[in-house]
């Protein structure tokens, strides 16, 4: 494992403490989208159905054990807690899950690297993953009042991103035979989606004001 | 299940 690759699991780590912290503490969450929570827990539980058959490394199967728990505990929380979920911006927050789960099946069905249940659940949780973000952005939008925490807890999604294409073109030049065309492709469309955010959070930064996003 | 490719990212 290289520095990116771990600064990137990391930062992908403290996002989700974030949002948990957020959650729990201020039993509030305001500003943060269902949606694009249900699809995480959608997309870790598609992507590590191997969790039990294939090990890696303690390492490996210890963070995802931790990122399935963290993702289904929001949308646990979300929808359950009696006082969380009141909180929730409900009429806001509207996007509809199957406009991005059809598309990113049916992709995964032609575009795959081996026609096979768990290879095509896998790369349909890599495009799923590159656009469940798209929900919680169309939230913020909509809202416009984003609060420190969930502005954070984008940035450190942003963040993770960032790492895990220094990863790529890291182990691209010291692995031999590693091309892995369809993450890469996914998981540079999910970088760029934070590219506008990522903009408004740094000016905002910049000018010590609070972050706003443009109407 | 079928082995699967190797994927060691998470």
């Amino acid at each position: 494992m290289n520095i990116f690759r771990f600064a990137g699991d990391m930062t992908h780590l403290a996002s989700v403490l974030v949002l948990l912290l957020k959650i729990h503490t201020i039993k509030s969450c305001a500003g943060v989208s269902l949606k694009t929570q249900e699809l995480y827990a959608i997309v870790f539980a598609t992507r590590y159905l191997d969790i039990f058959t294939d090990f890696i490394s303690l390492y490996n199967t210890f963070m995802k054990l931790v990122f399935l728990g963290s993702s289904f505990s929001i949308v646990w929380y979300m929808r359950s807690h009696k006082i969380v979920r009141r909180s929730y911006d409900k009429d806001q927050d509207t996007f509809r899950h199957y406009f991005l789960i059809v598309p990113c099946l049916l992709l995964a069905m032609i575009i795959n690297e081996k026609f096979t249940f768990r290879e095509v659940l896998w790369t349909f949780s890599l495009f799923l993953e590159a656009v469940a973000i798209l929900p919680q952005l169309v939230l913020l939008q909509r809202t416009r009042n984003i609060d420190n925490l969930t502005g954070q807890y984008i940035f450190l999604l942003g963040a993770y991103r960032a790492f895990y294409i220094f990863n790529w073109i890291y182990r691209y030049f010291t692995e031999p035979h590693y091309v892995h065309w369809i993450p890469w492709i996914a998981g540079l469309l999910q970088t760029l989606l934070y590219g506008d955010f990522f903009y408004y959070y740094f000016h905002s930064w910049k000018n010590n004001k609070k972050l706003q996003l443009p109407a | 299940f079928e082995t699967s490719l190797d994927h060691d990212e998470l």
